[in-house]
């Protein structure tokens, strides 16, 4: 999946349709609109709510040819829907020149386009899983349509997951203004563009990534750090200590940080259970005094790094560590000894930091990512958002 | 849905790719058309073949040019390198 940058701050969004389809029935379109909404809604705490008139959120128009954003239409077939992400207002327009049909196969299917262009609507950019629905091509009607797991991961790391919490679809928000766009801002205290290196990072069960540093925390956006932070772990995470070796959110969707000879685990944002308790404990076979800990994309499994070496810890086998570990780190060709923190990324690519620097790795190749510009590259720009801080580490790119 | 966008010609494909993010916008001006080196224009096609699931060959061949051709989403399947930080 891919996100384009922007998302919306509140997730009880509101959307009203001002011009309707000529083919369809109002009450029809009504309905597979809010069909179509309710797509994003099953894995996260979105809502859409329709109002007849004043301002929303997402504005819906059935229009033709030019239709005055500059982006005309072209007739059946070819383009059949565009739509604008939250940074750009976020409205979804639809070729009224195409036969558009409810629960047929003729023509082009409403439910499923416009579930495609509501994720256009909400942040996310065109996926390259041929499966999902946020692949660019219409597949032509599908009887079963079931979301695809590229795409709840994507909306999932702009929204978070289903918090199951009852917020009722009709009331309506404080505030129906459109929230305005803020440009990414660097944090509050500009200590971390000063001195980028990093305790340990990790991405929430809720997709929200985090830097631990000291006793402090930062809380990331897609590209710098949320406003209001850095705040204190202390207060973040009651009972944790400051200063955390390591870090990483297991599948059953709790955390567990590392330090010393100790681990505590926490379901969200309460400690779950008593901790801290020993590593030798409740990890057999892995060191005290870790560098970094991840879950790794490629298969999932638990990854300790150490110095040197790192350790693959599998909670179902028995020993969860294999005797062939530890192994050496150069086996994760490019990446560097000693490492500050390992992270599996909302963008599904792994990541490993050390000093002021990161390195994205490519699962596939297994080996240090090659792009420009180049890994490693300067943490406090890519990731903390610091302004006048160089965006590569090649020699002479100030 | 009938094709009323079927591209079987290179010109086509250059509007298509300029329209979709993988050539500059410039290329959706008839006039400017060739203007852009083949380097420009082979990874262009590579770029979209690729984003598609295609054989990356680099040519506009008949299976390129025919997904071109399917019914699809406007917005951009590039969306812009101005925010190539949030790939970090």
């Amino acid at each position: 999946y891919a996100l384009q940058g922007s998302r919306w701050r509140v997730k009880n969004l509101t959307y009203k349709i001002s011009k309707y389809p000529k083919r369809l029935k109002r009450s029809d379109v009504d309905a597979e609109i809010a069909r179509a909404f309710a797509v994003w809604s099953e894995d996260t705490d979105l809502t859409f709510t329709r109002k007849a008139a004043g301002p929303v959120h997402i504005e819906i128009k059935f229009v033709e040819s030019e239709h005055g954003d500059g982006d005309a239409f072209d007739g059946q077939g070819g383009t059949l829907a565009h739509a604008f992400f939250p940074v750009f207002g976020g409205d979804a327009h639809f070729d009224d020149a195409e036969l558009w049909t409810i629960g047929s196969p003729r023509g082009t299917n409403l439910f499923q386009v416009a579930a495609h262009e509501f994720g256009h609507s909400l942040g996310l950019s065109h996926s390259d899983q041929s499966s999902a629905l946020m692949a660019p091509f219409y597949r032509g009607f599908d009887p079963v349509f079931r979301l695809d797991e590229d795409d709840k991961a994507a909306i999932q790391s702009l929204y978070g997951r289903k918090t199951n919490q009852y917020t009722p679809t009709n009331v309506y928000p404080p505030s129906t203004q459109r929230p305005a766009f803020t440009p990414p801002k660097t944090p509050l205290d500009d200590t971390i563009c000063k001195d980028s290196k990093v305790d340990t990072m990790f991405t929430s069960a809720q997709g929200d990534t985090y830097a631990f540093k000291g006793d402090k925390y930062y809380k990331l956006t897609t590209d710098s750090v949320e406003e209001g932070y850095p705040q204190l772990i202390s207060k973040g995470w009651p009972g944790l200590p400051s200063n955390i070796d390591a870090a990483f959110t297991y599948k059953n969707g709790k955390t567990y940080f590392f330090k010393g000879t100790q681990y505590w685990r926490y379901q969200g944002r309460q400690m779950d259970g008593v901790y801290p308790k020993e590593i030798s404990e409740g990890f057999t076979g892995i060191p005290d005094h870790l560098d970094a800990a991840m879950v790794w994309g490629g298969n999932g499994k638990i990854y300790f790094f150490k110095g040197s070496k790192f350790w693959r810890f599998d909670p179902a086998k028995r020993p969860p560590v294999k005797a062939s570990y530890p192994k050496p780190i150069s086996n994760w060709e490019g990446v560097p000894n000693n490492l500050d923190a390992a992270l599996k990324y909302t963008n599904g690519y792994t990541y490993f930091f050390k000093g002021d620097k990161y390195y994205r790795f490519h699962d596939a190749r297994f080996a240090v990512d090659s792009a420009v510009p180049p890994f490693p590259r300067p943490t406090a720009h890519w990731w903390f958002g610091c302004k006048n801080t160089p965006s590569s580490t090649a020699v002479g790119d100030h | 849905a009938a094709n009323s966008a079927p591209v079987s010609t290179t010109t086509q494909a250059e509007i298509y790719l300029s329209q979709f993010g993988y050539l500059p916008a410039s290329a959706r001006n008839p006039a400017s058309s060739g203007l852009h080196d083949q380097k420009t224009w082979v990874s262009a096609i590579q770029e979209f073949q690729s984003f598609a699931g295609l054989n990356i060959t680099g040519e506009l061949d008949e299976e390129t040019m025919k997904l071109m051709s399917l019914p699809r989403c406007g917005v951009r399947d590039r969306v812009g390198t101005a925010d190539s930080r949030s790939k970090r």
